[in-house]
């Protein structure tokens, strides 16, 4: 499913060039569940936004289900990222103005489903991740973890194929964050790819495959967990 | 330190009112060093929130070094804020258009200290959460983790006598988090206060009290660690 070929990403910050991410070669094929850990500053965000989508590489080549999207224009990547993946940023990045129902809905319409169905979808969401009775509240009135959960069920809403999350639990209890690991293990069984940036090792137990990170570098890759 | 009577939070949403906080008694000492945990949507921001100033309670009463600041005025309350404590937010809260050196340095602004003195004490302040050489990056240039060191390093710039943390490593990978527990050990040892929002058990580890929240309240304070 993903397939990216010495993928790099240079930042420019005044006259100095920052070496997020070094050359990372690598292929994650359909259904896997990937927990991709490393340092802070170590590029892995970089990485995610890359594969997302939402950046473009300083060199290298990323195939997306078997499509070289490393040329598309900005319209056609939001296409393919619409109908493919959803996305759980680091953070949130919910719109300030809309209610959680809204922020949630927002997927849908890209997608071009009726306010109704969408209203319905969404809500399902959110009552997925124990936010039906937020529904109405704008991000400011929620506290961080619910903030965080409105993100991920926005990432579910278009039934995507593959799921990139950047530290879902970051904002999360221990019990809050097992039910929403439990929840993206059911998703995985029916065959959607996961690909989840973490820092809790009881978080990463959760995947089949470990990608570590260090100064914009993959330097570990290992299978992990029961065959 | 802090004196807490029956404090309470409603917040209105539309027509609803939300119970954020039902009645919180309990005192803490100079020179503790308390742990908060509790679920998601607990009420522990809020009580975070209270009792740095940044919001009033509905109800209660609040008593800070002995002196009452439920009844100030918004202005004598950011000067009590000022030069009493720091706060780390669970969202970061930094300006977005200053680079890191400067964000660090706005408490020293209030606080009236000359531009040189400034820049040498948040770089200093930079340099002990690893970040020197990130001083002039905004927020969006740095990795989550990275914002986060900042908006420690910023509560940390007037040596203030008390520190209040929400969530302070929960966009930090394992080491990091451990490198800035024992920085804020070192600070406690030194007889700075300390009041850390985590719901990580391994964070929790380094306090001697926790209190715990459920549904806006306090459901257990015990001793931990040894005496
Ligand atoms: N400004 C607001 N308006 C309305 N409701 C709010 C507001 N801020 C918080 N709430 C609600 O108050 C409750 C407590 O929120 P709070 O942020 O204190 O929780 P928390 O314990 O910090 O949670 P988390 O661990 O997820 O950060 C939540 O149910 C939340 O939806
Ligand atoms: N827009 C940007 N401009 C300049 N430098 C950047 C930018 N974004 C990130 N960086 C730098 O690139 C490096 C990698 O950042 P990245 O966000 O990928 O790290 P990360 O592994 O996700 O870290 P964390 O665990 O703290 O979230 C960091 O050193 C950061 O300072
Ligand atoms: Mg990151
Ligand atoms: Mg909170």
């Amino acid at each position: 499913l993903i397939q990216v070929t010495d993928l790099r990403r240079e930042y420019r910050v005044g006259e100095v060039s920052v070496p997020a991410l070094g050359g990372v070669s690598l292929e994650i094929g359909h259904g896997e569940f990937v927990a991709v850990m490393g340092p802070s500053g170590s590029g892995k965000s970089t990485f995610m936004n890359l594969l997302g989508g939402l950046d473009r590489p300083s060199a290298g080549r990323y195939r997306l289900d078997g499509e070289d999207v490393t040329g598309l224009s900005a319209d056609a990547l939001a296409a393919v990222r619409n109908r493919t993946l959803g996305f759980v940023f680091q953070s949130f990045n919910l719109l300030p103005r809309a209610s959680a129902l809204e922020n949630v809905a927002l997927p849908l319409v890209y997608a071009g489903v009726k306010v109704a169905e969408r209203q319905r979808r969404a809500l399902a969401q959110l009552e997925r991740v124990g936010l039906a009775d937020r529904a109405h509240h704008r991000p400011s009135q929620l506290s961080g973890g619910q903030q965080q959960r409105v993100a991920i069920a926005r990432a579910l809403v278009n039934d995507p194929r593959l799921i990139l999350a950047d530290e879902p639990t970051g904002a999360l209890d221990t019990l809050t964050s097992l039910e929403l690991m439990a929840l993206l293990q059911e998703l995985n069984d029916n065959g959607i790819t996961l690909v989840i940036v973490t820092h809790e090792h009881d978080i990463a137990a959760f995947a089949r495959r470990v990608l570590s990170f260090r100064d914009g570098r993959v330097v570990e890759d290992r299978a992990v967990g029961a065959p």
